[in-house]
């Protein structure tokens, strides 16, 4: 499951 | 999980997520309180938190900005001037 997850891009980071 | 209610005591929520369908955390976190804001004048938001719902409506599934979009209308609307917040301190994963 970690690697598969490791896999998925990076998220992105909002301000609100 | 926890429910907490953030007034809307400040012109901004100031908060920062990361996190969203598709990515390595797959549910919104909270990465920053921004002093002066709402959420920082609430005081029960803390970095790290992992949001579940926003005014009951369910975080999960949904793509980064979506749940970014969801959590600014919550806040932008003029129908509460609260907005509830469930979240876990647990990092959860799908």
């Amino acid at each position: 499951v970690r690697e598969k997850r490791l896999a998925l891009p990076p998220s992105e980071i909002t301000m609100l | 999980s926890t429910l907490v209610r953030v007034a809307k005591t400040a012109s901004t929520l100031g908060i920062a997520i990361e996190g969203g369908a598709n990515t390595r955390q797959p549910l919104p976190r909270i990465v920053t309180i921004q002093r002066g804001g709402s959420a920082h004048n609430c005081g029960k938001l803390k970095v790290g938190q992992v949001i579940l719902e926003i005014n009951g409506i369910s975080m999960r599934g949904r793509e980064h900005r979506d749940a970014a979009r969801l959590i600014a209308e919550a806040f932008k609307t003029k129908e509460r001037d609260y907005v509830d917040f469930l979240v876990t301190e647990l990092n959860v994963s799908l």
